[in-house]
């Protein structure tokens, strides 16, 4: 996957949760994907921790795309 | 760091939740 590819998928993942469109997403927006995603409420909201890194309670697209390229390259990104 | 040590624990989740996004993504419609 290239460096654009990646900035893409980021987006795309992030406006998935983010369906307001604020610019963030919060532990409401992680728990909606509750439905559409075979995770449970659980492990959803471990996945907001994890991803969370300053733990303000918001994720912002910088903490989405650290996490997400860690998956990708096995490692965080900070 | 029991933070770190968590943060370990959950690479497994937050996989399954990249994965997931992917094949919802990529999966027929």
């Amino acid at each position: 996957m290239g460096q654009n590819t990646f900035v893409e998928k980021t987006h795309e993942f992030f406006q998935m949760c983010d369906i307001e469109n604020k610019g963030f997403i919060t532990r409401r927006d992680m728990q909606r994907l509750n439905g559409e995603l075979p995770l449970s409420a659980e492990e959803l909201e471990n996945v907001f921790d994890t991803l969370d890194s300053d733990g303000n309670g918001y994720l912002s697209l910088d903490e989405f795309s650290s996490g997400f390229s860690g998956f990708l390259f096995g490692r965080r990104v900070s | 760091d029991p933070n770190m040590k968590a943060g370990a624990a959950n690479e497994g989740v937050l996989a399954n939740f990249f994965n997931s996004l992917l094949s919802k993504k990529t999966g027929s419609p």
